[in-house]
């Protein structure tokens, strides 16, 4: 498997650092109630993989931030970062390419955090640039705009989609 | 590349098909182009669930569209596979019949690639090789590991 | 209670004569599986009603008509009939209007066909002008685009729709 | 007749508050027009669960702007009651507690009005006078009537 870890603090109705474990092959189900906090776990993982803010249910970046409840102090900021399995060496390329350091951990981390005034990315704890992310991803066989990841109430999309849209899925997979 | 799109087109119809009959225990489903021959117009999508006349995509039920959607969508994972697959409450305009069919497909993807399902729907979740639970407490969420049997 | 009888002859997929009773006040409770015909029972209230193909999930009129499916025959005509009560007259003036006839039943009908080629509309099994079924309604304080009725998919319209559509509906109100 | 306009909101924005705290055991709503004083604008909806801060409609979660969406539909009818309701899966959202909420309120309309809904919940189902249940055999739909205890 190549998730490990979902690591969210400060993001949505995640203040504390929460960590989610991911790593088992196989399926991991989420249950919850109403408004407890479970959508907002997909959005931090596509929040990390460089999503929008519109796609992320807020008009802006900064509604992204923890705003503090009913009565309790908001966040100064919203991290999320994601741990992917690097035994395999799959993602070494980058790794030598980004820190230069030699090192070949078993993990790499990707980050995204997010203030009332400034945007970043990480890779391994450090700034990146945006491009950084998309080749991880790219490595990954992961991206976003794809098909396998399925928000609340869009699942029907692609029968809703006009015929011409979806005729453009077959020219990016062809 | 006109050969190379009906290839792709092909291929991807005749995995919709056999994934919307393991879905509907029957019927049949194809892809084709709105305007024959010509790979700009539109992608049209035929779903006949079994025992029914051929009929416009608007007028199958709300269960049918969600059922007919998650089979183009997992006919595009057989084409391009993924590592991880998220899915949130996909099932909820799914009967119980139905929403058990949809995790057993699931469960057959869940030996290559990681399933993340988000359901209200408990049988959902006990096919799950893991499963957490988050609560809300004074605007703030949490999340636990629970141990369903 | 005001609603008596929906009966469905044809349409959709309600191939053979069914009669559903509402007369109760209360509760009804509609159930079923997927694609059984639950959604095509609200169609053939709202049908009669008036409503247009495509907020029927139609392309046109004619497809309203039980096609037969995978192997049996279409039928020739969709027809569906909606009885009121009118155990304290409120539908005796458009009765008496229509009719002329000096009748006042305790019951009155409304209905709307279909064939390939015709449609229409029907008062007491009369052939009637669209406008006869708007001032029943109208006595009936019942109208297809007022948010009595919701159809399937459709509860957070209000929230998805535009703030000055949204507005509109207080102009309507007041 | 800005008057009229205001009074009618105001009205509404009640009744919309009163049902929204019911569905939510708590929490606040209200109406107000996109731009004060106008009442060409816009009509905004503010929508706050219990326990958490106000945030924009479109942060809140499927089964929060269900409820949400019912508070203002009821709303409406409390204006201008009608003799009928016909409400097809508005629960598809919700999980079982917020579900048998809306069952509930439901339940304080049935005196006066027909409400006939459409449910995949057999809670739901329970809280009737009368249940039909419908089938398909061979693509013909049949009601029958059925007796829930
Ligand atoms: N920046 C934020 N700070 C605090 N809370 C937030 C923030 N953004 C969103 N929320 C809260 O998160 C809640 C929604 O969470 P989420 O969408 O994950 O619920 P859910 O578990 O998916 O529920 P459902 O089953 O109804 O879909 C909302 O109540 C919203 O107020
Ligand atoms: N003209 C027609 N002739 C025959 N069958 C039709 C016709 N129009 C629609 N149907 C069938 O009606 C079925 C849909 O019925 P309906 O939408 O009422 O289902 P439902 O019980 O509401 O299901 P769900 O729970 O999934 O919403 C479709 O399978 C469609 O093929
Ligand atoms: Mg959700
Ligand atoms: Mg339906």
């Amino acid at each position: 498997s190549i998730l490990n870890n979902l690591i969210l603090r400060g993001f949505k109705s995640f203040n504390k650092k929460t960590t989610i474990p991911f790593q088992k092959q196989g399926m991991t189900a989420i249950i919850g109630e109403n408004g407890s906090g479970k959508s907002n776990i997909v959005d931090g993982l596509t929040f990390v993989m460089g999503q929008r803010s519109s796609k992320l249910r807020a008009n802006k970046l900064s509604q992204l931030i923890y705003n503090g409840g009913e009565d309790g102090t908001p966040a100064d900021r919203a991290r999320v970062t994601v741990t992917l399995d690097n035994t395999d060496d799959r993602f070494s390329g980058i790794v030598s390419e980004v820190l230069e350091n030699g090192e070949n951990p078993d993990e790499i981390t990707i980050g995204r955090k997010v203030t009332q005034n400034s945007s970043a990315y990480k890779f391994m704890g450090k700034n990146c640039k945006r491009s950084v992310i998309d080749d991880v991803l790219d490595e990954a066989n992961m991206d976003p705009s794809r098909h396998h990841i399925v928000n609340q109430g869009k699942v029907t999309e692609i029968i809703n989609m006009s015929s011409t849209n979806r005729r453009e899925i077959i020219d990016r997979l062809a | 590349k006109k050969e190379k799109f009906y290839s792709t087109m092909e291929e991807l119809s005749e995995y919709f098909e056999e994934i919307f009959q393991k879905l509907f225990d029957g019927g049949s489903a194809h892809l084709e182009l709105s305007r024959e021959g010509d790979i700009e117009s539109g992608l049209l999508i035929k779903a006949n669930p079994p025992g029914k006349e051929l009929i416009v995509l608007d007028s199958l039920s709300g269960g049918e569209k969600t059922l007919t959607a998650i089979a183009f969508i997992f006919a595009l994972q057989e084409m391009n596979p993924a590592p991880v697959y998220v899915m949130d409450e996909i099932d909820a305009a799914l009967d119980q019949r139905r929403s058990t069919k949809v995790a057993d497909l699931l469960d057959e993807y869940s030996s290559d690639a990681q399933l993340i399902l988000i359901s209200h729907n408990e049988e959902t979740a006990k096919h799950a090789e893991q499963v957490f639970g988050v609560t809300m407490d004074n605007g703030q969420s949490e999340v636990l590991s629970i141990k369903l049997n």
